[in-house]
């Protein structure tokens, strides 16, 4: 009664548009960018990218970035540690064990995914208590 | 199998903020 107008919020909207933007991955549509990581080639969406690491907004946003079409990590993160973050980045979920925690913090860390890096500190501390 | 795989929820900031246009 007397609101000035109605907003309808599909609160399923991020997940959804994010299990699209994965599809479109794993289906190579519209990627831009191939990532060698441990000399394996990643394909991904920069937009996706540089909205999830600081690493990556730092080298795609300036005018550097415009023409990279293949990008090498050198001593940069092993595949092991990495692959998982790029799926994290596509479906908010970050698979971690034991074995592969320290990877993916090396590589969280290198990617400057800060929020990421965090939780995996309190996995590893988690995971190492007696 | 891959054996359980316990989900703990993350309820806190996922990622960087891009900043807004100055």
């Amino acid at each position: 009664e007397g609101a000035l107008g109605y907003v309808r919020e599909f609160t399923r909207h991020p997940s959804d548009v994010l299990g699209n933007l994965n599809e479109l991955r794993l289906r190579g549509i519209l990627t831009d960018v191939t990532l060698l990581v441990g000399g394996q080639p990643l394909r991904a969406h920069k937009a996706v990218l540089i909205a999830c690491s600081g690493f990556f907004y730092s080298i795609f946003r300036g005018r550097a970035g415009i023409g990279v079409e293949v990008l090498s990590l050198p001593g940069g993160p092993e595949a092991r540690g990495f692959a998982p973050l790029l799926d994290f980045m596509y479906t908010s979920r970050l698979r971690l064990s034991p074995a592969t925690a320290p990877a993916v913090l090396a590589a969280a860390t290198y990617l400057q995914m800060e929020h990421v890096v965090q939780a995996c500190h309190r996995f590893i501390q988690t995971s190492y208590e007696p | 199998s891959e054996g359980l795989v316990a989900t703990v929820k993350e309820a806190g900031r996922s990622i960087h903020e891009i900043p807004r246009e100055e």
